[in-house]
């Protein structure tokens, strides 16, 4: 473990609980899209199957269930309980256009071809993409909650962090995975766009607001 | 390639 590794989990907890925290403070999910927290749910739920079988630490084992029980409370809250307020016009992402290409590439690109392997690889590549819906409805709504672009930032920060940890484990531990390296670059620079707006708007006290 | 990784990242 090491300092960019435990901020960049910290920061991915900050940005699950702000998220379940504002939809069930405002008891709304407007301007969330529920494809994103589906496909976020499927990300945990596939690479954390190996919850039962191998045990890591108490830490790893904790955070995955808290992970995987945000996860689907957030999605029931979007789908169940505050339905009437889901955008489900403007969350018009084809999600099948992410899903059908990372299953392909999980079967074709990856460590090893063994049934949990390719779950963990085909979770790593979702991840990555996972987040474009959402993004995909800010721009079609053209704006976003502050709320919810402080949900975004700290969700962008986590796997910027992640790169660090990366680089950190491969000079002192000699550790290097390149398939989550690489969907870890993807993922980050897909948010490139939405820091520079976080920075030079929210954090300036303005609203973000997309150039209709 | 250890046919199950062991991935101990969340």
């Amino acid at each position: 473990m090491n300092i960019f590794r435990l901020t960049g989990d910290l920061s991915h907890l900050a940005a699950i609980i702000i998220l379940l925290l504002k939809i069930w403070k405002t008891r709304s999910c407007a301007g969330i899209s529920g494809k994103s927290q589906i496909l976020f749910a499927l990300v945990f739920t596939t690479r954390y199957l190996d919850l039962f079988s191998s045990f890591i630490s108490l830490y790893n084992t904790v955070m995955k269930v808290i992970y995987i029980m945000c996860a689907y409370a957030t999605v029931y809250l979007i789908y169940g309980k505050f339905k009437a307020t889901y955008d489900g016009n403007h969350d018009t992402f084809r999600v099948e256009f992410l899903l059908i290409p990372v299953v392909l590439l999980a079967v074709l690109i990856n460590h090893a071809f063994a049934p949990m392997e390719i779950l963990w690889t085909f979770s790593i590549y979702l991840e990555s993409v996972a987040i474009l819906p959402q993004l995909f409805m800010i721009s079609k709504t053209g704006e976003a909650e502050t709320i919810t672009t402080h949900y975004l930032f700290f969700l962008g920060l986590y796997r910027t962090l992640y790169l660090f940890n990366w680089i950190w484990r491969f000079y002192f531990e000699g550790f290097f995975d390149l398939i989550a390296v690489v969907a870890g670059l993807v993922q980050t620079i897909l948010y490139c766009d939405f820091f520079y707006l976080y920075i030079t708007k929210v954090l300036k006290g303005k609203k973000l607001s997309l150039p209709a | 390639h250890a046919l199950t990784m062991s991935h101990d990242e969340l």
